[in-house]
């Protein structure tokens, strides 16, 4: 999987 | 979304309003560590900068602005109820966390911007800020009953992170490697708590059935 950051998480 | 984020975050709102429920009702500060929750309003505040320059949705905007709030109301809340002449066990040396969390956040970010740091800064400051609160349980020796949910819901909240990341890995071949690897290092910082959360209160109330 590619890295990446979850903008949508809290 | 998918059900373990929804459940998680739900979680983490409910323990906001159990603390939030059990500070103003018993009209006491006691056993509830300021140290842990100004380190908490520190952690939304440095988190959520991205408020200002892009929008998710209105959940998620909702929802940040809900945690900085509610956390600033905290800390606002501890202070009325703090009675100085208390014995305090709000004893842990929290600059320690707020360092730690700090060389971390420049080691690993994803980008070495002001943002990105802080971001990354909030997450790793979050997995260790229940600390302090740990210790004043410890040091205290019996806590109430709304303190140890408090601290359940709270924990149970990133824990439920973990099956989300790992159904995102799969679904969408997202991965967050700071944002996991911070969550893992949070939920074995409850751990010990979880299971004593476990013997005391699930076993306590079984024992009540007849």
């Amino acid at each position: 999987g590619k890295q990446t950051k979850n903008h949508d998480e809290l | 979304m998918n059900i373990f984020r929804i459940l998680g975050d739900i979680s983490h709102l409910i323990s906001i309003l159990i603390l939030i429920h059990a500070v103003s009702t018993t009209k006491s500060a006691q056993g509830i560590s300021l140290k842990t929750q100004a380190a908490y309003v520190v952690v939304f505040v440095s988190r959520y900068l991205d408020l200002f320059f892009r929008y998710v949705s209105l959940y998620n905007t909702l929802m940040k602005l809900f945690f900085i709030v509610s956390s600033i109301y905290v800390v606002f809340l501890l202070n009325r109820y703090k009675k100085n002449s208390e014995k305090t066990n709000d004893i842990f040396p929290v600059w320690y966390l707020f360092g730690g969390a700090f060389v971390f956040a420049l080691i690993f970010n994803y980008e070495f911007s002001i943002v990105e740091i802080l971001w990354s800064f909030s997450l790793w400051l979050e997995s260790v800020a229940i600390i302090p609160q740990l210790v004043v349980l410890q040091r205290t020796g019996e806590a109430q009953l709304l303190t140890t949910h408090y601290i359940f819901a709270l924990g149970l909240y990133r824990a439920l992170y973990i099956p989300n990341w790992i159904y995102r890995y799969y679904t969408e071949g997202r991965m967050d490697k700071i944002a996991v690897i911070s969550g893992i290092l949070q939920t074995i910082v409850y751990s010990d708590f979880f299971y004593i959360y476990y013997k005391k209160v699930v076993k306590n109330l079984k024992f009540k059935l007849p």
